[in-house]
């Protein structure tokens, strides 16, 4: 049997919010130490990696390893069907689940529903905890407003760290421009502005994939961004005391 | 823009 509880359904409902335009069918696997979901974004350029992890639940239960298809747009759906300050209960019965079962709790109305669940050919990659010689934390609003603005004048978006700071910058057909954020060690955590580099790194993105992922700023007032030369950038949200949510994005190899 | 698969064969690859 399969059970996980959480206490604030609306996170629940934040994280598929966040990954709907990304990924379409997904594998979500649950074993005794939580769920995570690891998909290919629909144009295989980027990769979405899902980890909570079983302490964040307000109940958890997961007697055998579970592999579960489900439709995003579907899981959606039912999902609409809960209110944001409802609890979530996530369960299967069998070891072979054909469905996963969803109770919507709040003061006033418990609900209940079923969803199909698919069978998905999908393989599991295998991402080796790297060290990356440069890694960023700022505040997830001030990324998404850099990447929204930038992304008005060009489809790619270059970073450059260093040790004062990270800039962003583009060149389009009407001009250029950059972005720089300055380190900041503020009292307010939220607002904070750290960068750890080693190595410096100057990358080239595709904005609209950002715009994508800055959906995912709903669930962490700060982002990390961690790069190294030549190699795939992570985004990601901590969700506080579940998990993490993190992004995958290959960058612009050829200039 | 980017090579597809990009991702999947980087990490295939480690």
């Amino acid at each position: 049997m399969f059970e996980a509880k959480f206490e604030d359904g609306g996170l629940f409902k934040k994280i598929v919010e966040a990954i709907k335009e990304l990924v379409k069918n997904v594998n979500l696997e649950a074993n005794g130490t939580g769920i995570s979901l690891q998909a290919m974004d629909t144009s295989h350029v980027a990769l979405v990696a899902l980890q909570l992890n079983e302490k964040g639940f307000k109940k958890y239960r997961c007697e055998k390893s579970l592999t579960m298809g489900l439709s995003i747009e579907n899981l959606q759906k039912i999902l609409k069907c809960s209110g944001n300050d409802d609890q979530i209960t996530l369960r299967t019965q069998d070891e072979e689940p054909t469905t996963l079962s969803f109770t919507f709790e709040s003061k006033n109305r418990i609900s209940e529903f079923q969803l199909n669940l698919m069978s998905l050919d999908q393989e599991q990659l295998g991402v080796p905890d790297t060290e990356y010689s440069s890694v960023v934390r700022m505040p997830s609003n001030e990324f998404t407003k850099i990447c929204r603005e930038l992304g008005n004048i060009n489809e790619a978006i270059g970073i450059e760290t260093s040790k004062e700071g990270i800039k962003f910058y583009v060149k389009g057909d009407i001009g250029e421009g950059q972005v720089s954020v300055k380190i900041n060690d503020t009292e307010k955590p939220e607002e904070r502005v750290e960068c750890e580099v080693d190595e410096p790194v100057n990358l080239s993105f595709a904005v609209r994939y950002f715009n994508l992922f800055n959906k995912a700023s709903a669930l962490s007032s700060q982002v990390i961004l961690s790069m190294s030369q030549d190699q795939p950038l992570v985004i990601e949200y901590i969700i506080e005391e579940m998990g993490s949510l993190k992004l995958y994005l290959a960058p612009k190899i050829n200039d | 823009f980017f090579d597809q698969d990009y991702i999947q064969q980087y990490y295939q690859a480690q």
